[in-house]
């Protein structure tokens, strides 16, 4: 067929720009630059002809950020929640490779990057070179952490369940609001234990919905299994907790995504006995990404 | 037993192997790794307490490795930040505590400001280990990764390095849980299995009786310490497990393991502990062991100081024989169902006190006499047969005032012999009396007085009637 | 290693509940 070019985007200050992994489709890692809610984002489009002395013709050159959400079970449609375009270059001939600077100021990016089973949230760069048979596309991801200050409020999970004459519990964890790299620090309290325990462990569990109404997709995701307790203790013990977060795979918990996912996570308290029954008690916290600095 | 012991031992060779070959190539994360994967082994519920140490020695000898590599590395500045963080991302708790041992083992010993709060981390944390045998070999671990680490000081420059009251405090501790992790073995299983697992407890003793071992190893501690920490805290949990088994073995550990020093001023406390103990334990050989304890102490010493014979070195206001008579007194009293032989064994106990402390007090010997008369009396029993076996205690008693002295001027000083040996049948009045009679001839002993004559004479009544 | 030794300060077992027998 006639010319082709390759496009590139080049971000200013690449180099000294945190790069995070991101879980794209296909589960696999892929790193990305990490931009905050508000930063600018700007850089460079590099247009490289395939055949150089050749010209190009096109219907112009755009570049749009985008934000979007896709429901991996409604594959057409994305919702876009940002969308911000810029011209590059007017209808016209391209004859040899050009660069196009380009800037988005201070865009607004209000939710964080997400990879998950039934849903992803991504952001992106799209370069369109307009051609009246088909266009010339190129897209890149770029990766966005929302931050959070100090949650004001972050009281410590206190609370008394258990099983009538068979076992009876009270668990504390020392807060309701972990950061990502946080330390869970708690215990269980035993008031009653009339089941033969084996052991007794935590998990933190990853809950993700998507959907309304009648198609909600549920999605629960072990991410971690901690044995907090090996063997029986009698009335009166105090088994001491302490999970460090830093090591798991964990997102912020997101709350409702422009009306179209969220993430929860859960810590969950299973006992095993004997004979391999659980008694399990789960309990929501909510986890924040803090900033680095 | 074998097959599984050896596949577990099969399993920490290669994994040690493949441990030193990391820690070789500095690939600390693949040797923890490996670490964790050896102590998994330690998680099992299928091995005997005698298969299950093997397992625990053959680990914990490999654990060795790791240690002396983290020390070196760390010695040479190549600290691992937040290693004490790291190991405890092992999912599986007993792996990931024995690592947190021997991790914070490095910590402490590379920067002693941490001894304090480590220390108290992982008496604490190994709480999550219910499982009395593995919980107890994992306590074992502790008290010996920190055998030669205890803060052994009354006042530390840095309270971060901790002083000899977190020692004490921390053994304490491990005590307490391994004591109790020890007694719920008991009752553990079924009622049918109670011989099998009380010959098990037998075979654990030793990892709780180390706590008490680590305790009297601390220099700091003084006697004071003893006194108002150290035994008190010891024999709350003695008296409060009501378990035969341990109390039996720890009073008899705090004898051997704490100087007779100790022994002296605390002798209200540990007796009147032993008036608690469950009626199963064996109250008489514990009370024994420390008398003939310090009565060998008291013999070293005379010796040792030169001091003529007769006198003692036990410090005058510690009235060894009075403290022991109330006290034994007491203990017989409370323990009703102590049988009348241990009771009379524990009179012939306290005469051998007497007479090998205070040999010239005879009015000691003649009390002990007229107690147990009065204990006989209280019973109602007369001319007791030399078939029963408190009949031989008895026996055992008097004979022992005969040999002592071997004098029977001296016995006839002691007022309540005869009244003693009135309680005997004929046969056996008839016996010591011979007996009387062999040690005044073997010793020749000269009657001088006709009153004397006849105070002898009325003892030898059933050779002469 | 302040945070990698936290935890909560817990109720002391009484001795009786210490020993008492498994339910």
């Amino acid at each position: 067929f006639g010319q082709s070019a390759e496009i590139d985007i080049v971000f200013d200050g690449a180099e000294t720009r945190k790069m995070v992994e991101v879980k794209t489709e296909d589960g696999k890692k892929e790193k990305m630059l990490l931009y905050y809610d508000g930063e600018t984002v700007k850089g460079k489009v590099n247009v490289t002809l395939k055949k150089p002395g050749n010209k190009l013709e096109h219907q112009g050159i755009k570049i749009e950020l985008i934000g979007q959400i896709e429901l991996f079970y409604d594959r057409g449609n994305h919702h876009e929640f940002a969308s911000l375009v810029k011209e590059l270059a007017r209808p016209g001939d391209l004859i040899q490779n050009t660069s196009y600077p380009f800037e988005f100021a201070n865009v607004e990016k209000p939710f964080e990057v997400y990879g998950g089973a039934n849903v992803r949230l991504r952001y992106f760069l799209r370069v369109t070179i307009i051609r009246r048979l088909s266009d010339i596309v190129r897209e890149v991801d770029i990766a966005v952490h929302t931050l959070c200050s100090y949650p004001d409020l972050n009281n410590p999970i206190k609370m008394e369940v258990g099983i009538e004459d068979c076992l009876h519990i009270e668990f504390e964890y020392n807060k309701s609001k972990y950061h990502l790299k946080d330390v869970i620090v708690g215990k269980i309290y035993f008031l009653l234990v009339r089941i033969k325990i084996k052991h007794m462990e935590i998990a933190i569990i990853k809950r993700e919905t998507t959907g309304s109404g009648p198609n909600i997709f549920t999605e629960n995701d072990t991410i971690a299994k901690y044995e907090i307790m090996d063997g029986a203790p009698v009335k009166g013990e105090s088994i001491p907790i302490r999970v460090f977060l830093a090591g798991y795979d964990l997102t912020p918990t997101m709350r409702d995504i422009n009306k179209k996912f969220s993430v929860k996570y859960f810590l969950n308290l299973v006992l095993m006995d004997t004979e391999d029954r659980r008694y399990f008690k789960q309990q929501e916290i909510t986890l924040w990404r803090k900033s680095e600095k | 037993q074998d097959k599984l012991l050896s596949d577990a031992l099969g399993i920490v060779r290669s994994q040690a192997f493949q441990m030193k070959r990391c820690l070789d190539k500095t690939r600390l994360m693949d040797a923890l790794k490996c670490a964790s994967t050896m102590l998994a082994e330690l998680r099992t519920s299928l091995l005997s307490p005698k298969s299950y140490y093997e397992l625990y020695m053959a680990i914990t000898n490999e654990l060795c490795h790791l240690e002396l590599y983290l020390l070196d590395e760390f010695q040479k500045g190549r600290k691992v930040a937040d290693l004490y963080e790291l190991v405890q991302y092992a999912g599986n708790i007993v792996p990931r505590l024995y690592l947190l041992i021997t991790v914070g083992l490095v910590y402490i010993k590379t920067n002693s400001a941490l001894k304090r709060s480590i220390l108290k981390d992982l008496v604490e944390m190994c709480r999550g280990v219910q499982h009395p045998l593995r919980g107890l070999f994992l306590r074992n671990y502790l008290l010996q990764c920190t055998r030669n680490i205890l803060p052994d000081v009354v006042q530390a420059e840095d309270e971060n390095e901790g002083n000899v009251f977190d020692a004490i405090d921390f053994v304490l501790m491990n005590f307490a849980e391994m004591n109790k992790l020890w007694v719920r073995m008991q009752h553990q299983g079924h009622s049918s299995e109670k011989s099998r697992r009380e010959k098990e407890r037998e075979e654990l003793k030793i990892l709780v009786g180390t706590n008490l071992v680590r305790l009297s190893q601390l220099e700091s501690a003084t006697l004071e310490t003893y006194q108002k920490l150290i035994l008190p805290g010891i024999l709350e949990q003695v008296v409060s497990c009501r378990d035969a088994i341990a109390q039996e073995y720890l009073m008899e550990c705090i004898i051997q393991v704490f100087p007779d020093e100790f022994h002296l001023q605390t002798l209200d406390p540990f007796l009147k502990s032993c008036a608690q103990l469950q009626s199963g334990v064996n109250v008489k050989n514990i009370i024994i062991s420390l008398i003939d304890r310090l009565a060998a102490y008291n013999q070293r010493n005379e010796k040792a100081a030169g001091v003529e014979e007769g006198a003692s070195v036990i410090p005058a206001e510690v009235q060894l024989f009075d403290v022991f008579s109330v006290q034994i007194a007491n203990i017989v009293q409370t323990r009703t169902d102590m049988p009348l032989e241990d009771t009379i064994s524990l009179q012939v106990a306290l005469v051998i006190l007497a007479q090998k402390v205070y040999p010239d007090r005879v009015d000691y010997v003649d009390k002990v006499l007229e107690t147990t008369t009065q204990i006989l009396e209280r019973l109602n029993l007369n001319n007791i047969s030399h078939f029963l076996s408190v009949n031989q205690e008895l026996s055992r008693l008097l004979r022992i005032c005969v040999d002592f002295y071997n004098n029977a001027l001296t016995i006839i000083q002691l007022k309540n012999f005869c009244p003693l040996l009135d309680k005997f049948d004929y046969t056996s009045r008839k016996s010591l009396a011979l007996y009387i009679v062999m040690n005044i001839l073997e010793n020749e002993t000269f009657i001088p007085t006709a009153d004397e004559t006849d105070s002898v004479l009325a003892m030898l009544t059933p050779l002469i009637k | 290693t302040a945070d990698a030794t936290r935890r909560l300060n817990i109720k002391k077992q009484t001795l009786d509940d210490a020993y008492a027998v498994p339910a």
